[in-house]
């Protein structure tokens, strides 16, 4: 059997642009999903741990299949306030969505089919960055949004104390800069597209503060913090021709 | 001009 309740519904609409369809490797310690978009370059990876989840309760091991594109569309509708509940029965094919919005009591239940999803384990080798950078995930999200409004990539170059994000295109150039108080072992610079970094930021709703590791030509990876886990975005890095 | 790379070069599939 398996049931686990979760109050972060809103994680779901953090990914849903960049997988259409994911594993969840459902575990007693937690469950997990790592994914690679289409395009292969970016992937999300989140742990979630049992603890963050009330009740949780997993006895054995179990990889549900889900259509993100389809769970959006449930957590969308019933709005902020829902907790949305997964359970599992012995039967492997199908499993339960329950959706329940505390202040009205409403209860929704779907009754889901597992999709066979034929996903590869992927590797995520440990990287030494050169910047780790903590900022107010709101300030990254608006500086993003932003940016993207007028141009497509974006360049960022991080001192000791600040982190320059730069961007220039057919109408012109952009930036915006921001205070940090974290370790650098040196200066760095690095162009990003501006169309993930957007995907990535609408995980802003949740944790307060984004963590931006940087080093030149390896994935960056932008990482939020939840209750009991991570929403973890790796993305490769675009090379000069 | 910047290219985007894959992943891919970085991440393998097991």
């Amino acid at each position: 059997l398996f049931h686990a309740r979760f109050e972060q519904a809103g994680l779901v609409d953090a990914i849903k642009d960049l997988i259409q369809d994911s594993d969840f490797h459902c575990r007693d310690s937690g469950i997990a999903l790592r994914n690679m978009d289409n395009s292969q370059v970016a992937v999300v990876v989140i742990l979630l741990e049992a603890g963050g989840f009330l009740p949780y309760h997993c006895d054995r091991r179990l990889n549900l299949g889900i259509s993100l594109t389809s769970l959006t569309k449930i957590v969308h509708y019933a709005g902020d306030e829902a907790t949305l509940a997964l359970k599992a029965n012995d039967n492997p094919d199908t499993f339960n969505l329950v959706l329940e919005c505390l202040q009205t009591g409403c209860i929704i239940k779907y009754d889901i089919k597992s999709r066979d999803i034929d996903q590869e384990h992927l590797e995520i080798p440990k990287t030494d960055y050169a910047a780790t950078i903590t900022i107010p995930s709101a300030e990254f999200q608006r500086i993003c949004r932003n940016l993207s409004q007028l141009l497509e990539s974006v360049a960022n170059e991080a001192s000791e104390e600040r982190i320059k994000f730069s961007s220039s295109g057919d109408i012109g150039s952009g930036s915006a800069t921001l205070r940090h108080n974290s370790d650098l072992t040196g200066p760095i610079a690095l162009t990003i597209s501006l169309k993930y970094l957007v995907n990535f930021s609408k995980a802003t709703a949740l944790s307060y503060s984004v963590t931006l590791s940087l080093s030149s030509e390896v994935p960056q990876l932008v990482e939020y913090k939840v209750e009991s886990g991570f929403a973890r975005f790796y993305f490769a890095p675009q090379i000069g021709e | 001009v910047q290219k985007q790379q894959s992943l891919l070069s970085f991440f393998t599939k097991a």
